[in-house]
């Protein structure tokens, strides 16, 4: 079965959260 | 001294992002386990805002505060419900291979799963506040 549009979607945007997750963890411990 | 809330912020923060990893490539490569991490991700994030509005409503009922939290936690609510919505669609099942499971089922089990998350949430946040306190 073929990725559905929204699912590729959906995981470029939990990428760029996973990213800002580590900005934030490495800004509270500086 | 504060030090210790530092800590536990920024870990919970770096696990969060493991677990997105997680899901983000689950999702990606169509596993059954990346489906159910990532709906009960979408669909906790339901129950919170929904819970964060009815605690604002009973705890701080001023003007300012319910349009705030009303504005805030109901878009993502929405936005939230609207994603769970869309992995349930049939083509986004047959992708999981999850096809053979009602819908009725899954969001059974779904609601179990998110429903137990928020009571160890809720826990969770009461003993944090209970150290705080004392």
């Amino acid at each position: 079965v073929k990725r559905p549009i929204g699912v590729s979607i959906l995981v470029v945007l939990l990428g760029i959260t996973v990213l800002l997750c580590i900005f934030i963890c490495v800004n509270i411990l500086s | 001294t504060l030090s210790w809330v530092i800590f536990l912020t920024s870990g919970i923060v770096f696990i969060l992002a493991g677990l997105i990893l997680a899901a983000a490539i689950g999702m990606w490569i169509g596993a059954t386990w990346g489906w159910w991490l990532g709906t009960t991700g979408y669909a906790f994030s339901v129950v919170l805002n929904v819970a964060g509005m009815m605690i604002v409503t009973v705890m701080n009922p001023q003007a300012e505060a319910l349009s705030s939290s009303y504005i805030k936690n109901g878009t993502r609510a929405f936005i939230a419900g609207l994603i769970v919505l869309y992995l349930f669609q049939d083509n986004v099942l047959a992708y999981f291979r999850l096809q053979n499971w009602s819908k009725g089922k899954l969001f059974g089990v779904l609601a179990g799963i998110t429903l137990g998350l928020y009571a160890a949430h809720f826990l969770i946040v009461q003993i944090v506040f209970a150290a705080l306190v004392v």
